[in-house]
């Protein structure tokens, strides 16, 4: 596993998180379980949780976008790069963008699974850089059909307990 | 005119393609002052990657850097 410079992390104990724009790949309450499924998989690892909000300014907001939008990491249409996010921090920090270009699918056709690229990205919004494990989900490139029993493997788990600890089991 | 050696005989849109994945994946470290020659990109690439350290291009590393993948660099800049 790596951190980015300086470890940046969260320092609040509650991390918010926004759904600002869906995919239309799949329902809105798809996209909405496998973020939350997703999250679930990182806090179940350490003593931090999240929550959800519908309006305002979240600590991660979560969002489809094709091209240009807003960043200076334009996306570049079908395959290539599927996503990005951004380490802990104000503004766009620990926010993570999804390539619209992209057919997103919840494992159930082809497409890129989105919940093994959520986790992915999300392990970035926590703090995470990429790994050099290939078995591990925060491996830069995206492998294919992941999606029954998908979960962290121990290097994940590794990298992100030295960020935030292990969670207590009180 | 003939590409250079650390081509290791790719094609020349393989070549221009590697140059392009090197220098937004694998940036030259500002606070180290690293080369950003493709040379040294390359080594940073075949060090994450757990690949034989040549800083030469294979055919192994233009496979990888044709895989769909997240946009965040893999060495910290």
């Amino acid at each position: 596993y790596s951190l980015f410079p300086a470890q940046l992390k969260w320092n609040s104990r509650v991390v918010t998180y926004r759904v600002i724009s869906y995919t239309r790949d799949l329902p809105r309450v798809t996209v909405n379980q496998l973020v939350s499924k997703a999250l679930a998989l990182w806090s179940r690892e350490i003593p931090l949780s999240f929550r959800r909000v519908l309006a305002g300014t979240a600590d991660i907001m979560i969002g489809f976008a094709r091209g240009a939008h807003g960043d200076y990491y334009p996306f570049d249409g079908p395959g290539n790069t599927l996503a990005h996010a951004f380490a802990p921090g104000p503004g766009l920090g620990g926010d993570a963008h999804f390539d619209e270009d992209e057919r997103w699918t919840d494992g159930s056709r082809l497409g890129v699974n989105f919940l093994v690229t959520a986790t992915h990205e999300l392990g970035h919004s926590l703090g995470l850089g990429h790994s050099s494990d290939p078995n591990a989900v925060m491996y830069p490139t995206y492998r294919v059909g992941e999606s029954k029993n998908f979960r962290l493997s121990p290097d994940d788990i590794k990298g992100i307990q030295k960020l935030y600890g292990e969670k207590s089991n009180l | 005119s003939p590409l250079p050696r650390e081509a290791g005989g790719m094609s020349e849109p393989q070549w221009r393609q590697a140059q392009d994945y090197l220098r937004r994946f694998y940036p030259s470290n500002s606070e180290t002052r690293e080369a950003d020659s493709f040379e040294a990109r390359l080594k940073r690439m075949q060090t994450f990657f757990r690949l034989p350290v040549t800083g030469v291009l294979t055919p192994r590393l233009v496979e990888i850097m044709q895989k769909p993948r997240c946009g965040v660099p893999d060495v910290a800049d």
